[in-house]
Parts: C-alpha cells; structure tokens; sequence
C-alpha cells in the first residue's frame, strides 16, 4: 500500500536531518505511481502532486518529528478534498413528478441504477415511476420493465417506434397522472465523442428539464474517464455522479479525475447487482481506497 | 551535452504519457522506456521519431506474439463459452461471433446459460431471432449448468458447428460466481470431452489497470484459452491488453468496435500498435 511504501521511503531518509527538495522527489514519485496505477488520469496526477509538492516542502513537514505520517496524512487529507465537499444529496424539489436522468456509457451500470435508485426512493416514501427511452439496446425495455415489477413500481410501456424524446414526453405525462413523486429516465449507453447521440439526450433534457443529470461512472473506468466526464457534463451540466461496481477491487482512481475536472459531487456508489446494493457516497472510504 | 539529455528526456516523457494516458500503465510504460533505451544508439538521441519507432516496434513485438485466430473447424460442436465482467460486452459479442460463423457457413447454436440478470435471456433471444439461430434456455432463476448441460446436447442433436455460450457477467473477486463458472466448465466437459473448446474472456477497452487484476484472476481461479477486446471504436485504446499479453501470453483473438453484429475485427497488432499512437 502506499501507506508502506512511503514508510519504507521516509525509514531510508532517516538521520539525514531535515528533508531535502531531493527527498521529496522522491516521495512524491512513490505517490505518483500509486495514484497512476489507480487509474487516475495522468493530467489530473501531474496537478495534484504539484499541490502537494507545495505543501511537503513547507513547515509540516520539513519541521515535523514524523515526516512520514505527515506526507501521508497531508496526501489523505487532499485526495478526500478533491472527492467530497458539500455531502450531496438527490435534489426532489419543484414540482412532481421530478424527472432525473441517467446517462453514461454503454454497460456502466444505468439501467440497474435507474432500479437501485427506484428502491431507494421506495424506501424514502417517495413513488418513482420507470420511464425506459432506451429503443436501441435489445431487450433494454424488457429489462427495465422486470426491474420495476421486482419493486412493484409502475414503468412506462413505449409506442413501437416512439423516438427517446417522445417517451420520455409521454412518459411523464402518465407519471403525472399517476401523481408518481419522481420519473426515472433510463438512457441508451453512448459514446461521448457520439455527437448525435449527445445531441438527442440534449434533447430528451430540453423536452422534460430533469432535476438530475447523473452521470453513470465504471469504478474500473481508465484514463479515458476525464474525457468521457467533461463531455457528458458540458453537453449536460450533470448534476452528479453516481460509480458503479465499487464491489469489484478497482482502485476507482477515475472517480478522482472526474470529480476534480467536473467538480460535480459523487452522490452514491453502486455495490453490486441487487437493487438494494445502493449506498450514499464517503469520500473518505474511497480516498483510502485508491491511495492502496 | 546538457542539451543532449534534455532532449531525449523529453521525449521519453512524451512517450510515457502517449503510453499511460493509452492506459498501458506507469510500470508497464517504464519497462518498455528502459528496453527502449537500451536499444537507442548513441547517435540517435535527438532522433524522436526513432526512438518512437522503437517503441511501437517493442509493443508489436509483444502483441504480434498473441496475434492468433480462432478455429472452429478443430472439434465438431465447437463449443466456445463466454466470461467477465459485468457490462464487458459478452452477450453482445456472441451475436458478433454468431454472425462471423454464420457467414463462413458454419451452423451455429446459442445458449442463454446467464439465468441471473433481467431480461439477459431475452437479449440473446433477440440477436437469435435477427441472427436466425436458435437459443437453448431455461427459465429465468435456473441452474446455469443445465442450460449449458441442455445446450451440448441439443449442438449434438441438431449437428451445430459451433456452440456459443452465454454466461452471466460477474466480478473476479467473487469466489461464489467463479465457482459458478467453474461447474458449467465441469458439465460441459463432461457432456462434450474436450469442451469448452474456447473459453473467451470479453474485456472492456474503457478499463483501466483493474482489467490486469481481471486477466490475472479469471486466469488462476478457472483458466481461459482467448482474450477479445470491446469497445474499442470509442477514445479508449485499451492500452492495459500490453500488459496483459506480456505477462499470461493468452492469444487475442478479436477486438469489438461497435454495437451492431458485424462490429467485429480479427485483432491485427500492427493496427492495436499504430492507433495506440495516433
Ligand atoms: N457487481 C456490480 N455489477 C453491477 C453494478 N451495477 C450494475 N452492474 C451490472 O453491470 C451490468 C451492466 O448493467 P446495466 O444496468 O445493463 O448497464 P447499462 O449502463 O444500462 O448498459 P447499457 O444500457 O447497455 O449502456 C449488469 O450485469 C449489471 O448487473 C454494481 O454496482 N456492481
Ligand atoms: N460501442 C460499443 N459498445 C459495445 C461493444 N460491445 C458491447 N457494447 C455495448 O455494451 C453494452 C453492454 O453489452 P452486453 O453485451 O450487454 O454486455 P455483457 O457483458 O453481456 O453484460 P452483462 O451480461 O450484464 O455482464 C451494450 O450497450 C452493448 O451494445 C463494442 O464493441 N462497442
Ligand atoms: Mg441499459
Ligand atoms: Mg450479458
């Protein structure tokens, strides 16, 4: 763990009195390579150690007893910054039904969220209704509409033929009927780059103004996620985020990429296939997670 | 002199980024930058293309090694069975594969054996129905080993070429679901001897360093014979399979670069090596 290696680190730069600009190169090359091999995107390392840089070579650490401790209390303390903030809860104000959104990429994990997420709202006493406007992905329809018999909760039969816009319009309209609190809208998987494909949940956003855009994130997401991120969040403006598969041992070094280059706030995590393996997001748990 | 350092520093670091934002990985960036380097003639410092071309040389040295097609034609059925992941990509990669048989002739068979997740069966059902292939299936919530039992069987009964087994997308880390896997392994085999002729682990370009933890996993615990890389028609250059193929020296078979069933490529190392530094 990095925790380790710094240790061992630090115990070789023992008696060698104060440290030097030398030292920390090398500490803070350690702490590279384990924000790297956690899949932090590489842009998003160089400024991070940069930051800390900064401060190890200031007075906590050059004048402390336990330099070791200190860097690493220093590196904790920044990750879990740049992760949490402000604990971000669902926004379910304005009036009902409140349509969230959820998009991202092909199989990170949106239809089973847009269930994990029905279930929560269940529990919170509030009644979602389940609007499938995803027409390309065989039996996505079917799958959602099995998700919402599982819950009990009222999904949204498609037109053939109806285009994501118009079943999400319609879809509404029948959530509003039923006076359902939230509507969640499952979207297509879709590359970022995918302009049209971007263009149409743009459009899906304009027809039904959600209350929430939650971007879907791969813990095991690679360096690719930043690019993915931003796009999504500057066609969009998401709203949050949301990992997924954080039962898996991926470091999730993507979600600190995407959190410090969108600076939208991680909501909640996915912990596994069962519509209740849904959690609210600890920055901390994952800061110690992707340091190793 | 000094000059001479700097510039071949800043090429070398120019390369590493290519390799880890290519998510090849720090430590497997470094070890090829050392071979690199050590090839790099005393003349040839301020040379970047060069030594780019070292490098990429490097790199193709080491996936040209795992560059190795898949042959249905050595066992009759050809039983091929599919794992990974969550999301990876299996199920529509066996409508993919499905395609490329059928279009060499072949008879193929499907078998919905991911009995687990909604509307998993009837995914493969519809790329059936579009393929024109049978699916053997059970109900939702049945043991996955008697899908795939009912499956050799009926490959058998109606003299399929290929078999393609669906399986249902799982974590490494889960002891219980490799267990899983392991027992369809077991029926199979015992149904067909030999089978799975072709056991595919589908990787998900967009992964990051944890695919080598999925490779390696997947590897001790049930043991695969072929690797196909997804996803690979997004901004992902899947870069981790460099590693992967340098260490288990496991064949890639194909790469998916798309969500239709023709979306599939034989992997070419030449061509993995040049789009990585594109
Ligand atoms: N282990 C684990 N699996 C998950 C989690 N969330 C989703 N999955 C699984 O990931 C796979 C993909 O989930 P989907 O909900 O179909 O993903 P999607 O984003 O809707 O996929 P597309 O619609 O094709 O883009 C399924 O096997 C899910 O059961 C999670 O938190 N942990
Ligand atoms: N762009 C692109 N999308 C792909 C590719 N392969 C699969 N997909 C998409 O990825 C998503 C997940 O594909 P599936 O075939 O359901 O993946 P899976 O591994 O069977 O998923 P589980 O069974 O839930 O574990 C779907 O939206 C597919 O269309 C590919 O090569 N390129
Ligand atoms: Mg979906
Ligand atoms: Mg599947």
């Amino acid at each position: 763990s990095l925790n380790e290696r710094l240790t061992v680190v630090f115990r070789k730069l023992k008696g060698h009195g104060k440290l030097t600009e030398e030292n920390i190169k090398g500490i803070l090359r350690e702490i590279r390579l384990a924000l790297l091999e956690a899949d932090v995107n590489f842009r998003v390392v160089k400024d991070f150690i940069e930051i800390l840089r900064k401060r190890s070579i200031g007075q906590e650490v050059l004048e402390s007893l336990t330099p070791a401790q200190q860097v690493i209390k220093i590196v904790n303390e920044e990750v879990t910054n740049l992760l949490g903030g402000e604990r971000s809860s669902l926004n379910l104000t304005g009036s009902q039904p409140v349509p969230l959104m959820f998009v991202g990429l092909q199989g990170s994990g949106k239809t089973t969220t847009v269930g994990k997420m029905a279930r929560h709202l269940v529990r919170g006493n509030q009644q979602p209704f389940l609007i499938p406007a995803d027409v390309s992905r065989p039996a996505a329809i079917e799958q959602l509409r099995q998700l919402g018999e599982s819950l009990q909760v009222p999904v949204y039969t498609p037109q053939p033929g109806d285009s994501p816009v118009a079943i999400c319009k319609k879809a509404l309209d029948e959530a509003r009927g039923r006076g359902c609190a939230a509507a969640l809208i499952d979207t297509a998987g879709r590359w970022h780059v995918d302009e049209p494909l971007m263009e149409e949940l743009r459009a899906i956003q304009r027809a039904v103004n959600p209350k929430e855009v939650l971007f879907l994130a791969d813990a095991m997401t690679g360096q690719e996620a930043v690019n993915v991120a931003c796009k999504f969040d500057e066609v969009l403006n998401i709203t949050g985020v949301i990992l997924t598969k954080m039962d898996g041992d991926a470091r999730g070094g993507a979600a600190l990429s995407i959190k410090s280059v969108t600076q939208k706030p991680i909501k909640f995590i996915g912990t596994g296939e069962k519509l209740d393996d849904f959690e609210i997001f600890y920055p901390e748990r994952l800061s110690s997670r992707i340091l190793g | 002199v000094l000059g001479k350092k700097k510039i071949d520093e800043e090429t070398f670091e120019n390369l590493e980024e290519i390799l880890i934002t290519s998510d090849v990985g720090p430590r497997a960036a470094l070890d090829l930058i050392e071979r690199v380097q050590k090839k790099v003639k005393y003349g040839e410092y301020d040379k970047a293309d060069r030594i780019r071309n070292y490098l990429k040389d490097e790199i193709l040295q080491i996936l040209a090694a795992r560059q190795q097609s898949l042959d249905t034609s050595k066992a009759t059925p050809f039983v091929i069975m599919t794992l990974g992941v969550n999301g990876s990509g299996k199920t529509t990669t066996i409508a993919k594969l499905a395609n490329q048989f059928q279009s060499e002739g072949k008879k193929v068979l499907l078998a919905a054996a991911d009995t687990f997740r909604a509307a998993a069966i009837e995914q493969l059902e519809v790329w059936g129905g579009r393929l024109g292939c049978d699916v053997i299936k059970q109900k939702k919530g049945s043991d996955p080993s008697a899908v795939a039992f009912d499956a050799v069987h009926a490959a058998k009964a109606r003299k399929a070429d290929v078999l393609i087994i669906d399986t249902a997308g799982r974590l490494h880390t889960k002891v219980n679901l490799i267990e899983e896997l392991k027992k369809i392994k077991r029926i199979i085999e015992r149904e067909h001897p030999g089978a799975p002729h072709e056991s595919l682990l589908v990787l998900d370009a967009t992964t990051g360093q944890n695919a080598i933890s999925q490779a390696k996993t997947f590897r001790e615990t049930l043991g695969y014979t072929g690797i196909i890389l997804t996803k690979l028609d997004g901004s992902a250059k899947g870069g981790v399979i460099v590693g992967i193929c340098d260490e288990l020296e496991i064949p890639i078979r194909y790469i998916g670069i798309g969500e239709q069933m023709d979306d599939l490529r034989e992997f070419n190392a030449r061509e993995f090596v040049d789009a990585l530094f594109d």
